[in-house]
């Protein structure tokens, strides 16, 4: 640059090597944060088993081939009419349940969404993935309520009901990307999930909460775009 | 494109990494290990300025027409990325949620001058 101009990265080469580092990992620090809407890096209280993180990953990739076979998509998971380079920066989301309030009959599951995310992305869709554990031969049947915080927030509304009828143990899937949806758009951040049994059920979930067989929500979210203003 | 090497004084691509270990950030991005944080400086000489090929953007045009006709009018040339890609992260949020996202234009694969 010429003499007296200051230029950005001449500058950086004229610090000592160790202050030049710690300007860079700062920067890189900045960069990340600034670009995930984090405004300082997470502190994590529960960070989720290695077990469930890979049943769950395994679960969505299932999910995924199993509904491009039904759809005639190529199942390499690439979208068909996803042209590349819209640049539009996509989330994928693996909310895992919290326990809520439990009865003889019915089990209340919390999923929670950051504040940041909900603020600045569009749901392209969410999956309520359960793990059923039957206790006999035969037909059970279980009520799933969707509930989310009113207004106040201080009451629940259900949002919708779902009746099913299991008949055997394993993994059952639920579409809950229009409550998700609604969430996002209240800007609340908790999803409940109640499931409603017979009597005699007990608990629908694997008892003890195995780590791998516990319910999560999986879902596909884009950075919303800015407001654009068409010039003529 | 160059990578910097010794004294080299042209523009040429830095490599830095960011070992998240390092900067105890390991316990909520759960991959990659760490960030190539490259970056681009050196000099932009006009002769190398908008040599076609190591800087394809649109300036390169514009200047070696300004130097076909009058070099003194020739704006500096700067050292810029040229290629770039994403970087792919698997983090925890703020709720202990699990997140994948793709940062758009995060790596500098190369380096020239406009």
């Amino acid at each position: 640059a010429p003499k007296g101009v200051w230029c950005p990265a001449c500058g950086l080469a004229a610090l000592a090597p160790t202050t030049q580092r710690d300007v860079l990992i700062a920067l890189a620090k900045q960069s990340i944060l600034s670009k995930l809407h984090l405004p300082d890096r997470p502190n994590i209280t529960q960070p989720t088993s290695r077990g469930a993180l890979l049943t769950a990953l395994r679960r969505m990739r299932a999910q995924r081939t199993d509904m491009a076979i039904s759809q005639g998509m190529p199942h390499d998971g690439s979208i068909p009419n996803w042209h590349p380079g819209m640049g539009v920066q996509e989330y994928e989301i693996l909310s895992f349940a919290e326990s809520g309030s439990s009865t003889s009959r019915s089990v209340r599951l919390h999923f929670r969404f950051t504040g940041e995310l909900a603020g600045s992305t569009e749901i392209l869709q969410a999956t309520l993935y359960l793990f059923w554990a039957v206790p006999g031969p035969g037909t059970h049947p279980v009520t799933v309520r969707l509930l989310q915080p009113d207004l106040t927030g201080l009451n629940r509304t259900v949002a919708s009901e779902t009746r099913l009828e299991v008949q055997r143990a394993g993994w059952a899937t639920l579409d809950v990307g229009r409550a998700v949806q609604s969430l996002f758009s209240q800007g609340s951040q908790r999803l409940t999930v109640e499931l409603e049994v017979a009597e005699d059920w007990g608990s629908p979930l694997l008892a003890g909460h195995s780590d791998s067989h516990w319910p999560f929500v999986a879902a596909q979210a884009r950075a919303r775009m800015p407001h654009r203003v068409q010039r003529r | 494109s160059i990578d910097c090497s010794g004294d080299s004084q042209m523009c040429c691509r830095k490599e830095f990494f960011v070992d998240f270990k390092e900067i105890g950030w390991e316990d909520w991005i759960i991959q990659p290990e760490g960030y190539h944080m490259n970056y681009c400086a050196g000099l932009c000489p006009l002769h190398m300025a908008g040599i076609p090929g190591l800087a394809a953007s649109f300036h390169t045009a514009v200047l070696n027409l300004l130097k076909a006709n009058n070099a003194d009018a020739a704006v500096d040339s700067c050292c810029v990325p040229t290629q770039r890609r994403p970087l792919s992260l698997l983090y925890y949020d703020r709720d202990s949620n699990i997140v994948k996202t793709d940062i758009p234009d995060m790596i500098v694969d190369a380096c020239g001058c406009t």
